[in-house]
């Protein structure tokens, strides 16, 4: 769609007579257009166009015979160098248990990815256990547990109206049963409720996880920098997750997360089963994001 | 966001932001600027409370207020069905809507189609139990239509107002799921032929472009009769229910304002507009 719009601003062209200002603007505008329709925030759209006119300009475009060809690829490696800097692996550094921290807005799918994550971490030789700290939702505690049953790894819950205890007791039974990785379930909540971003903070400021990892569904729109902004700020993010990325959207929050918080996304939610989750790969990214 | 009493360059700029960023989407935000810049020609932009009025009369051309009822009255039992991506907040609306219409003094019955997603029937038996309605469900089920199928059933048998039904949160670009949602539908037709007399798809208020090909391709599988928008207690503005009227004429029903039992509000243009801008 984009590719076949710049083709059609540069096509008068056809190797005679000049690019001009107009061209350049032209292109800029519809793939401004394109970006806000992929759901990339306003301000990051605005703020990459910048980048992308500035690398247009610079790179002799004027003198190729596929001018619209050369913007996208300016485009594409300038999408893969936002999104890609940084570890996307799993930190494993300190002493064992390694602990894993899940954060994010609700219906996200944070439970659902300790899941899968605990899965991958089992498939890499780790012992992973899973700590059920959603002490809100109805259910929250059971849908974790039943999980663990499905991918036979132990979950840690108790009946306590305490998130922090439930951590803090956890991490004592991770110990003390050898797990190398505990991960911790928290329920979903609104980056503006003080309350429960100070619970996180609680949990995070005694349990001291090695990776704090934000959940995001991957189809949200522009709210995207407002949530991951907050958390990031709150928390000190160490890494994002982007979910329901089987879906059709294009995908355009990733960008902006990446923009808003400059952290590493770290994996993407591929479907409901427990084996649907992959590595990020920024490349594979940049293209659906461009559509 | 500029309070500005004249109509500047920068004070479109910032409108146009402003839309875009509540999730409008390109083509209903130049819609509704191009109603704002019509006026502003017209001199009939003196401050910020005439853009209010100017974008409420452009909504209210959108949204109209009949179509907002859910007319349970009209057959018994009524039958909502709900639907919508994995998620959104379908059980928690449902919890809600049982207890409102409890509250009207309707016997509800919810029924826990949802036979796929751990520990989803244990989620909405807790909300049947907070609603103080009762609740069809079947552990053992795996096919919803089956389940559901004696889930209306039942609510006939026992003579009831409302039957509200949760399914599985499915997205839908996964055909098999959708062509489950059209199998569901169909089921529930072979009990009473004008259900569900109500379809509900459920958006999550944060969702960007991608609600309306949701709206879209539910459509496809479910006429749907109304929309959900949940989340709006958090920061993003769900716009996209705007462009969805225009494009699809789907009106939205009710919006969901938090986790509790009764933050469930019936849709109000007027206060969604004013929700926008606070
Ligand atoms: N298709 C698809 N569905 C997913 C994915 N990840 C999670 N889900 C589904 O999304 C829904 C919500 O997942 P949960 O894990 O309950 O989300 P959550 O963030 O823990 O929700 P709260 O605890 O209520 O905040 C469930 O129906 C999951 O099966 C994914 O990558 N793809
Ligand atoms: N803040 C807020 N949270 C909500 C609202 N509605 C639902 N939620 C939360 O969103 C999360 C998901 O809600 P569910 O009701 O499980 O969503 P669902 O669509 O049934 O999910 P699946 O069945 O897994 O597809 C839960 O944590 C709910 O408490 C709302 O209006 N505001
Ligand atoms: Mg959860
Ligand atoms: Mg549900």
């Amino acid at each position: 769609q984009l590719r076949d719009n710049l083709d059609g601003i540069f096509k008068s062209l056809r190797g005679q007579g000049k690019i001009t200002d107009k061209h350049i603007a032209d292109a800029m505008r519809d793939i401004r257009r394109s970006l806000l329709e992929a759901d990339v925030n306003y301000t990051v759209a605005k703020d990459f166009i910048a980048s992308i006119r500035e690398k247009a300009l610079g790179a002799q475009v004027i003198r190729s015979i596929t001018p619209g060809q050369q913007i996208i690829k300016i485009i594409h490696e300038q999408m893969i160098e936002l999104l890609g800097e940084g570890n996307a692996a799993i930190d494993f550094g300190g002493l064992p248990p390694v602990i894993i921290m899940v954060a994010g807005l609700q219906g996200s799918g944070k439970t659902t990815f300790v899941a899968k994550l605990a899965q991958y971490l089992k498939n890499q030789g780790k012992r992973p256990m899973m700590v059920a700290a959603d002490i809100y939702r109805p259910a929250a505690i059971d849908q974790l547990i039943a999980l663990g049953k499905q991918i036979a790894l132990p979950v840690y819950s108790e009946n306590s109206n305490n998130a922090v205890a439930i951590c803090r007791n956890g991490l004592k039974s991770a110990r003390e049963s050898q797990a190398n990785v505990l991960i911790l379930d928290t329920a979903g909540r609104l980056h503006i409720d003080e309350n429960m971003m100070n619970e996180l903070k609680q949990i995070k400021s005694e349990i001291k996880p090695r990776e704090i990892l934000f959940v995001a569904d991957g189809m949200t729109g522009q709210d995207a920098v407002n949530a991951a902004g907050a958390f990031e700020n709150e928390l000190q993010l160490t890494g994002i997750v982007l979910t329901k990325m089987d879906g059709d959207t294009r995908g355009g929050a990733a960008l902006s997360i990446r923009a808003v918080t400059g952290k590493p996304i770290k994996f993407i939610g591929t479907g409901e089963k427990m084996s649907d989750l992959e590595p990020f790969f920024p490349d594979r990214f940049a293209s659906r994001i461009l559509g | 966001f500029g309070r500005e009493s004249k109509v500047s360059d920068d004070f479109l700029d910032e409108l146009e932001a402003f839309l875009f960023q509540s999730d409008l989407g390109t083509d209903s935000t130049d819609r509704l600027m191009e109603a704002i810049i019509a006026a502003s020609r017209k001199k009939k932009i003196q401050n910020y409370e005439d853009v209010v009025k100017i974008l409420n009369s452009e909504l209210g051309k959108i949204f109209f207020k009949d179509e907002l009822e859910i007319p349970i009255e009209k057959t018994s039992p009524f039958v909502i069905m709900v639907i919508g991506v994995n998620g959104a907040g379908k059980t928690t609306t449902i919890g809600k809507l049982a207890y409102r219409y409890r509250k009207e003094g309707k016997k509800v019955l919810i029924v826990a189609g949802d036979t796929y997603r751990a520990a989803a029937v244990e989620q909405l038996e807790k909300w049947a139990e907070r609603a103080a309605v009762e609740i069809f469900k079947n552990a053992a089920a795996k096919n919803p239509s089956g389940l559901i199928f004696d889930g209306i059933q039942s609510g006939l048998a026992k003579k009831m107002d409302l039957i509200i039904v949760d399914t599985a949160g499915r997205l839908h670009n996964r055909t098999q799921l959708m062509d489950e949602l059209t199998k569901i539908d169909r089921t529930i037709k072979k009990l009473i032929p004008d259900a569900p007399h109500e379809a509900l798809l459920v958006l999550d208020g944060t969702v960007g472009q991608n609600g309306l090909v949701q709206a879209q391709e539910f459509q496809k599988a479910v006429p749907i009769t109304g929309l959900v928008i949940t989340k709006l207690d958090g920061t993003a503005k769900g716009g996209i229910v705007i462009a969805i009227k225009e494009k699809l004429n789907i009106p939205v029903k009710f919006i969901g304002l938090g986790e509790k039992i009764e933050d469930l509000k019936a849709f109000d243009p007027e206060l969604y507009l004013r929700g926008m801008f606070a």
